[in-house]
């Protein structure tokens, strides 16, 4: 469902190149449940960034279900954002004015959905990450972990094909990490396809597969290693 | 060093009172190297804030040095933070518009030191902490890993005698982890007061003592059975 062929990533600093990512390959099936790991600065999240039609890459293939991304214009993209795609942000990105239910609220605002159903979508959304005594509160009303899920609430609930989150469980408590992992895990029952950072080994166990990146690239003689 | 006394925090939320902290007493020892751990939404930043002057319980006392903390003014507050307190925030808060030297130079601009100095003294500290290649970066030019590095050395940089790191690895992978751990070791061999927030068993095993939150306030059964 998600095929990246060669995909490179410079940003130009004065009279340098920073290679972010480079003779990057990789596919992800339908239905699959993967874990991405490597190095703080390997690139996990400028991949993430990319595959969830965020950035774009300098050069390089990105075919999704079907479609070649890269030919989209931007409303195209904003529409498969919306639709088809979850994404947990590694820094959350919540808006800091609205409280928990209304940034949740958020991705179905833009799929036209009535107010009523919105807030109790929202709602449904934020009991499931145990979130049912925290729904009013603003984001500087909340500690790190429960805005973690409040990001992660709001990538759920459009109910995306396709969820992309980035180190998920950073800042939970390994009781609350494994309620969002079961949660992922009925997710992906479902025929939903999983691509989640992490830098925890127990975690990355709970994926079906773990692809591993080094220095902008897939560590591929690791992912041989390890199967 | 550090003498909590029946800290209360609450928070009045229209007609309800949140109670993130209440009957908390705890004492950390001088030279002492502890972690914090608890589930989400525990108490644990609140108390951290506490401790780092940042902000006033509703009740109860905080003995810090031999000096009552809650009878100061903001001036001798923020003097005993610039001098004493090295903070590590849970969500790194960097200034965007300043690259990471800059960032990493504010404590010492209120502390009074020369430009030279400062610029030295940051850049070392970004080295420590495996920084070199990125210290002209901004914020936003930097993976959560790096921001979360540049948040470290900037509580490092004004060499304090208690640090305060609220989950300084959350978005660390094992091995750049290890590296600030070590540096905490060797932190702490100088016979400074670390205290950590963690959610990760291994890296609180790196403390010497683990100090257990829930419902806001120290879980005093489960610390007398770790013993
Ligand atoms: N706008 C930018 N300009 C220059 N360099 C950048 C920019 N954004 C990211 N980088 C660099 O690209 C590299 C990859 O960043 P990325 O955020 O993808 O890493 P990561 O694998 O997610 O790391 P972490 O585990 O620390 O979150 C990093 O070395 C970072 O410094
Ligand atoms: N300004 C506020 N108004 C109301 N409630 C608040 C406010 N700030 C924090 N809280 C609540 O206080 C409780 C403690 O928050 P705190 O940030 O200390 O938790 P924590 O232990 O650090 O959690 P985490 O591990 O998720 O970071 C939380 O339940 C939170 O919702
Ligand atoms: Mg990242
Ligand atoms: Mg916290």
């Amino acid at each position: 469902v998600i095929l990246l062929n060669n995909i490179e990533k410079v940003y130009v600093m004065g009279q340098q190149k920073l290679y972010a990512l480079q003779n990057l390959s990789c596919e992800i099936f339908k239905g699959e449940f993967a874990a991405l790991m490597g190095p703080s600065g390997s690139g996990k999240s400028t991949l993430m960034n990319i595959i969830g039609c965020l950035d774009t890459p300098t050069s390089g293939s990105y075919i999704l279900n079907g479609t070649d991304v890269i030919k989209l214009n931007d409303n195209q993209l904003a529409e498969i954002r919306n639709k088809e795609i979850g994404f947990v942000f590694q820094t959350f990105n919540l808006l800091p004015r609205m409280n928990a239910i209304e940034n949740v609220e958020l991705p179905l605002i833009y799929a036209g959905i009535s107010k009523k159903e919105r807030t109790d979508r929202a709602k449904e959304t934020l009991i499931s990450v145990g979130l049912e005594n925290r729904m009013n509160h603003k984001p500087n009303e909340l500690s790190g972990g429960q805005r973690q899920r409040v990001a992660i609430a709001r990538a759920l609930v459009n109910n995306p094909s396709i969820l992309l989150a980035d180190e998920p469980t950073g800042n939970l408590d390994s009781r609350s990490s494994g309620e969002i992992l079961d949660l992922f895990d009925k997710i992906h029952s479902f025929g939903n396809t999983i691509l989640m950072v992490t830098h925890e080994e127990d975690v990355a166990k709970r994926a079906k597969r773990i692809i591993r990146m080094i220095d902008g690239h897939i560590d591929t003689l690791q992912n041989i290693r390890e199967t």
